[in-house]
């Protein structure tokens, strides 16, 4: 696989990516020239399991860090939205993703302090890496992404305001940060004790994605104050919510050639794979589709 | 044909009714024939669900079976398929019969841990053969 190096060559994603040195390892039979080697990111770890004559599960030598436990419930419960059972992608409504990138912050100092007026701030240092995001992957939406632990009754419907203000932040030089970004939401807490909330940060990430920044530093405050939506319209003291440091989400639309690109056929007409699949169904003409499925019953 | 065959006892043994199922044997699709198997394999049994997340099983299904000498628009084969086909047959055995093959693949979902502990729900083109056809 190419590595995003200063040559600007573009790293090509790959769910069976092997790290770099694996390509290098592999017989030189097996290795493709450079050229072939866009858009076929999977071919050099399958090149390499099948070199070692049998699929001898050489990813187990690969060390690899383990995921946060709620990141990775976030991303099955995506999973299971946007892929049917057997893996087939569903035709999204809406965003027309074919990529998406949960990073968990690589390292977080985090400040508290009273403001008489705000209440408390949470204020948190985050650095995220993210490497992984290729050239081919062009940024749709990125979020923050929140899981609320609070230890607030759930019988009374509470509505939070908060008001979240991120500013990047250059740890090396302490610069005052060149980018910030403010928005309020509110969150209205009914039956579940955890919520996941997306905190839409597009705008602010646009810029640096594009400008390939491997590292993104962020300064996040976030202050909480807590109302009953059917009584006082006067928010109370601000309410002490556990505050996990957010993760960071990107939805992506991979142009890579191994990537699908399902809205193409949408658009040109033929329907999405989930549909096309029940068009296999014994109803099908049997003497137009040669090919498919077992052709005694069609012969006779 | 009784009076032919004493006639001539020779050309009557070909079209006896033992090599009359011989005889017709040539023009029979073979009993193999170019067809979509099924195969299901789980990520564990290759011990990748160690960072592939989801789909829990895989089938990417494979085309297998001989290709019928007449292919015409049964597997939507080009011209050159019989081209080739006769080529073998009566030209060079050298050259290969024609085989069979996926013609068309349908797109996979796949969750997977990166080395760097970041999670990826990415979507890959031609995963799973849907259709074969002989070229």
């Amino acid at each position: 696989p190419h590595s995003r190096g200063p040559g600007g060559l573009e790293k090509a994603p790959g769910f069976l990516e092997a790290p770099e040195d694996v390509a290098s390892e592999l017989n030189p039979v097996l290795r493709l020239p450079k050229g072939a080697r866009r858009g076929y990111a999977l071919l050099p770890p399958l090149l390499k399991v099948l070199s070692e004559r049998g699929a001898r599960s050489w990813h187990s030598e690969v060390p690899r860090l383990q995921p946060d436990s709620r990141a990775l419930r976030f991303m099955k419960r995506l999973y299971k939205m946007s892929a049917t059972r057997e893996g087939i992608p569903k035709a999204h409504k809406g965003l027309l993703y074919n990529t998406v990138r949960l990073f968990t912050p690589c390292s977080e100092r985090r400040h508290r302090h009273r403001d008489l007026v705000k209440g408390d701030i949470h204020s948190v240092d985050l650095l995220f890496n993210v490497d992984r995001v290729t050239a081919l992957e062009h940024l749709l939406k990125s979020v923050l992404l929140y899981s609320f632990d609070t230890s607030v009754p759930t019988s009374s419907s509470i509505t939070f305001i908060c008001h979240l203000s991120i500013k990047e932040h250059d740890f090396s030089s302490q610069v005052c940060p060149s980018i910030s970004h403010s928005l309020a939401f509110s969150l209205h807490f009914g039956v579940r004790k955890r919520k996941w909330v997306e905190i839409d940060v597009t705008s602010f990430l646009q810029p640096l994605i594009a400008a390939n920044r491997r590292n993104i530093h962020m300064a996040v405050n976030f202050t909480c104050l807590m109302g009953d939506a059917q009584r006082s319209t006067k928010l109370e003291n601000p309410v002490n919510v556990t505050l996990v440091p957010p993760s960071l989400l990107l939805y992506l639309n991979d142009t890579s050639e191994q990537a699908y690109h399902g809205w193409n056929l949408l658009r040109n007409g033929r329907k999405s794979p989930v549909r096309a699949r029940q068009r296999n169904s014994p109803l099908v003409d049997p003497a137009g589709d040669k090919g498919k499925g077992n052709s005694q019953g069609k012969r006779a | 044909s009784r009076q032919r065959r004493n006639e001539n006892p020779k050309a009557a043994s070909a079209t006896s009714p033992y090599n009359l199922s011989e005889y017709f044997k040539q023009f029979v699709f073979p009993q193999n024939e170019c067809e979509l198997h099924n195969f299901r394999l789980s990520f564990s049994q290759l011990k990748w669900d160690k960072w592939i997340i989801a789909p829990h099983r895989y089938s990417p299904q494979y085309c297998q079976g001989d290709c019928p000498r007449a292919m015409g628009h049964r597997y939507g084969s080009p011209v050159h398929t019989m081209v080739q086909n006769l080529i073998s047959e009566q030209l060079d055995p050298s050259v290969p019969r024609p085989s069979c093959v996926p013609a068309e693949y349908s797109p996979l979902s796949v969750l997977t841990i990166e080395p760097d502990g970041s999670i990826v729900y990415k979507e890959y083109e031609d995963m799973i053969a849907t259709k074969c056809t002989c070229r």
